[in-house]
């Protein structure tokens, strides 16, 4: 554990419980993708199915257990507690256009054929794309709510982190794992342009909203 | 590598 990693992990943390907070607290979920966050919990519940079989720590058991458990509160407060705000029809992207292609990419591209590791890598492999509904449902409505812009911030720096943990483990401990690699560059190019607007707007006071 | 793979990583 390196410090670029804890503090990744915090903040991965930090925008999960940010987003389940302004959703509680506002009694809605306007502006939020419920189809993203189907995703990330799809995300965590295939990739932590080694809660059963391998124990690697109690931060490690304990953080895997939270994730699971807000992603799915989070779902329920979209899909059934609040769902009369859940704007449907802004929240048009095709899951299947994701999740179909990124399914055969982990059958063909993994560490090992076995079901655990098939599905860690689908998980590894939808993780990069997941935001993509939520960023797509901003660029057509043209804007998005401070707190929704900082729990993005939040997610996008947690993997923009990653990075940085993982050229500090390739250094200091010879580790490296082309496939998380791979996918977390990607993830973290696709929040560049939401940094951008970010940086210039949000952090400037003002809300996020696209140039017409 | 061959043999169990270890994700610690979240």
């Amino acid at each position: 554990m390196n410090i670029f990693r804890l503090v990744g992990d915090l903040s991965h943390l930090l925008a999960i419980l940010l987003l389940l907070w302004k959703i509680w607290k506002t009694r809605s979920c306007a502006g939020v993708s419920g189809k993203s966050q189907i995703m990330f919990g799809l995300v965590y519940i295939t990739r932590y199915l080694d809660l059963f079989t391998n124990f690697i720590s109690i931060y490690n058991t304990t953080m895997k257990a939270i994730f699971i458990a807000v992603a799915i509160a989070t779902i329920y407060l979209i899909y059934f507690k609040f769902k009369a705000t859940y704007d449907s029809n802004h929240d048009t992207f095709r899951m299947e256009f994701l999740i179909v292609p990124v399914g055969g990419l982990a059958f063909l591209v993994n560490h090992d054929f076995t079901a655990l590791e098939i599905l860690w890598t689908f998980s590894i492999y939808l993780e990069s794309v997941a935001i993509l509904p939520q960023l797509f449902m901003i660029s057509k409505t043209g804007e998005a709510e401070t707190i929704t812009s900082h729990y993005l911030f939040a997610l996008g720096s947690y993997r923009a982190l990653y990075i940085v943990n993982w050229v500090y483990r390739y250094y200091f401990e010879g580790f490296f794992d082309l496939i998380a690699i791979v996918a977390g560059c990607v993830q973290t190019i696709l929040y560049c342009d939401f940094f951008y607007l970010y940086v210039t707007k949000v952090m400037h006071g003002k809300k996020l909203s696209l140039p017409a | 590598e061959e043999g169990d793979i270890d994700h610690d990583e979240l």
